[in-house]
């Protein structure tokens, strides 16, 4: 059991470092266990120094946006120690500034020439680096449909015609 | 091989019958909120899935079927229906051990007379177990657990989480 | 006690009634004491029904965005109950989409006519809706500057220079 | 009355001395991830609130001092000041009680010879007392709790916390 946890620290940590390195280009990131030596013991905590930061950086100083980079740096390294045919991500953007926004978004786009990748999202950032769109609503009546004839300029639409209206 | 479309049936918000086609690559799905984007999620959840009800945001299998919306009446049955490619690959294997070049796998939902949920389970449209079902996505790499599907907000939480369950989401990699 | 309690709740439902019609108009919300022959031995519950959704919905039916909407008509209804001179929101927005966006930023104008509202956001919509802009960065040192000259052009700048790239 | 400026001097990110202006109405704040955002609301919460530092996500106090970020030493002091508006009304008072146009808050941390933090606060340049420093500001309606400050991610906590907590809010404005 131990060294099986070791094992598989030792694959994601890389991964995890890599995946870092990638989503906050200049920064530093990598896994501690809190007890190698038991690690059943101790927890786990990911120590990310962002680009610029100081080395002190704890995981708690981090802002909303550095915290959510550092997470999605740990999805990405777990999904690679067993990869999946196919991957479904709900909002992960939510709290990114555009430049974190685009660069999930660009790995994600990578990643889907390997395995297919559905993204809920209403990033305009996000919307135009997919491939394909899909739109749900619903008709007020409590029921979602399908909005047919969707695109990319449909999805974009969606969150400009609101700009347009207020500008 | 790859997710071609998700067949609903009173699902949450989807009343009747609503089918949402896939292509490879990269899709987004976007909409207002509470149109049912989380919904379509829970779907493919509720099929891949071995987390329980309340990451779908339900007390129990029955909270999962169509309620009426504003006018209608509650659906007493539903279904979802997750619709593979699984065309031979170049070994000339399938990567599903299903023969068909379509692979359906179908969980469903009635109430019974006493409103009790019971739930089924299919492969095409032969009648199978749980387990059966699940070794078989899961042989094919595609499991509900882990992070392969990422729901809204489990981002957030796993970022503020103890160490502890941090490490704990490490073992159940392992 | 029992009765101030009674008499805060009765004050702060009313507002949190009028609130969420005002930020969900169609819908339907109000606050419910779990226990009201003892409230402090129930909880306390937001029951709100979206604009075209079933009677039956719970609060943990609502989707993210719902949530939300339900949670800032309650912030609103306690800061109604006791005004103060200035109110701070930090990226109360970031899980909306553009319509409901826009009516959490319209609100904070229409109350900035009485007292000060100053909101950290990075959404288009919400900066088009302020009267001024300020804009802080770091300069790749770790140290926080604030952007001298920052107006609302400045501000639409920063996140469209990204699309204007992608475009 | 409102508030006219913040005066930072190495508070969190904010390393030497920093002014950030405000005016009346609706102003809004914006900035990349990391930038400091974040921290500008922490430091109005350091001055008016009553919340522990784990809300400003610091341990203790001595946490909120500049850490000299990529290259920089550690500061050893650090101090926040709010600036209100304070010209007398119509009706010929000053909403704070403080006689001055200008009423300046302070609140500073300096690291003493054993390296523990020290706090003290200010209003004006008179030395006053925590107790003293909260009293005058609650009089004229600005307080730390409640909901006058919704730092990043309450929204989402108010919607997700059970119905008893819930309760609790509501009875610490009560
Ligand atoms: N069994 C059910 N029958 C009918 N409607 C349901 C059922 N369960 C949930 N809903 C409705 O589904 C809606 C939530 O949908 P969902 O979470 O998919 O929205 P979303 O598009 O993800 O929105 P957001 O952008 O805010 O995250 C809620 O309004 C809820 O009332
Ligand atoms: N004592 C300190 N000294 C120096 N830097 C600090 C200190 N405490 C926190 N920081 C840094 O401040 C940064 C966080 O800033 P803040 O939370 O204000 O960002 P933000 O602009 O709100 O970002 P977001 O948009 O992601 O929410 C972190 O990178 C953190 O390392
Ligand atoms: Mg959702
Ligand atoms: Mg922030």
């Amino acid at each position: 059991r131990r060294t099986r946890l070791l094992a598989v620290f030792e694959h994601v940590n890389t991964n995890f470092t890599r995946a870092y390195k990638l989503l906050q280009p200049g920064g530093d990131g990598r896994l501690l266990l809190e007890n190698p030596k038991n690690p059943f013991e101790g927890g786990l905590e990911m120590a990310c120094v962002p680009p610029g930061k100081s080395k002190r950086t704890r995981r708690s100083f981090l802002s909303g946006g550095e915290k959510s980079m550092a997470a999605l740096a740990f999805i990405f390294a777990i999904q690679d120690y067993e990869p999946s045919p196919f991957y479904y991500f709900d909002e992960v953007d939510q709290n990114l500034d555009p430049f974190n926004a685009e660069r999930i978004a660009t790995l994600c786009r990578l990643r889907s020439m390997q395995a297919q990748f559905i993204m809920v999202t209403l990033r305009k950032v996000s919307l135009n680096l997919a491939d394909h769109h899909i739109g749900i609503t619903h008709a007020g009546d409590g029921c979602s449909r399908r909005i047919a004839d969707f695109d990319r300029a449909a999805a974009l639409e969606l969150g400009e015609e609101f700009e347009k209206e207020k500008a | 091989m790859h997710l071609l479309r998700i067949e609903l049936e009173n699902f949450k918000s989807f009343g009747g019958q609503i089918t949402v086609p896939f292509d490879e690559g990269f899709t987004a799905i976007t909409g207002p909120n509470g149109s049912g984007k989380s919904n379509s999620g829970d779907a493919i959840q509720f099929v891949l899935g071995t987390r329980s009800t309340k990451v779908m945001r339900a007390d129990n299998v029955g909270d999962l079927i169509f309620n009426g919306g504003k006018s209608g009446k509650q659906a007493r049955h539903m279904s979802v229906t997750l619709v593979f490619a699984n065309t031979p690959e170049i070994d000339g294997r399938r990567r599903l051990r299903v023969d068909e070049d379509e692979a359906k796998f179908t969980r469903s939902v009635r109430l019974n007379r006493k409103n009790q949920p019971v739930s089924s389970y299919m492969i095409g449209d032969r009648s199978v177990t749980a387990t059966e079902m699940r070794r078989t996505l899961a042989e094919a790499g595609l499991h509900g657990d882990g992070y392969n599907i990422v729901l809204q907000g489990d981002v957030t939480t796993l970022a503020t989480m103890t160490p502890h369950r941090r490490r704990g989401v490490l073992e159940e990699v392992a």
